[in-house]
């Protein structure tokens, strides 16, 4: 494992840890998108079908597991916690699951790298993940009240993609037969849609005033 | 077959 990846899982580690803390110990979800939340549920869920059938390692394992448990532990406490669920900003977050769910489940049966079923799932939750944010970045454009968790979260998020590319750089160099394109392409344009957040968020760090997006 | 690498990823 290089350092980019090791990086990169630790950024997405971070993310998530942000999250759950400011849900956890604020007790508000303010700014958080759900249909990002259950998105990546569902992403997890797709993708780690294999967590008991294929062991690579203890590290794997375990943090495949951290991230099914905490993706299901945010959407538990959005929807169902008593005083979490208060915060959560519904009449914003209106983006619809299947808007997402379907072009990207249809694309994986379209084009994969072998069309077997966890192959297929595999391949449709890089599609899913690649898209969603979409719901909580259109949300912190409708609200444009972004406290400091919620920008640090979306930060995070967007330099664990970040450094996933360059993980996939390096290991083109380093490692025979390593080309992915499902993957790159995807992964490409998950870390574009955190271009626009990354510039603002910069500026706003840069000239140290409260981060704000454009209508 | 060559092991299927990226699989390793998260």
């Amino acid at each position: 494992m290089n350092i980019f990846r090791f990086s990169g899982d630790m950024t997405h580690l971070m993310s998530v840890l942000v999250l759950l803390l400011k849900i956890h110990t604020i007790k508000s979800c303010a700014g958080i998108s759900l249909k990002t939340q259950e998105l990546y549920a569902l992403v997890f869920l797709a993708r780690y079908l294999d967590i008991v059938t294929n062991f690579i390692s203890l590290y794997n394992t375990i943090m495949k597991l951290i991230f099914l448990g905490s993706s299901f532990m945010i959407v538990w406490y959005i929807r169902r916690h008593r005083i979490v669920r208060r915060s959560y900003d519904k009449e914003h977050d209106t983006f619809r699951h299947l808007f997402l769910v379907l072009p990207c489940f249809i694309l994986a049966l379209l084009i994969n790298e072998r069309s077997a079923f966890k192959e297929i799932m595999w391949t449709f939750s890089l599609y899913l993940e690649a898209v969603a944010i979409l719901p909580q970045l259109v949300l912190l454009q409708r609200t444009k009240n972004i406290d400091n968790l919620t920008g640090q979260y979306v930060f995070f998020l967007g330099a664990y993609r970040a450094l996933y590319i360059c993980n996939w750089i390096y290991r083109y160099f380093t490692e025979p037969h390593y080309v992915h394109w499902i993957t790159w392409i995807s992964g490409l344009v998950q870390t574009l849609l955190y271009a626009d957040f990354f510039y603002y968020y910069f500026n706003s760090w840069k000239n140290n005033v409260k981060l704000q997006l454009p209508a | 077959l060559l092991p299927d690498s990226i699989k390793d990823e998260l």
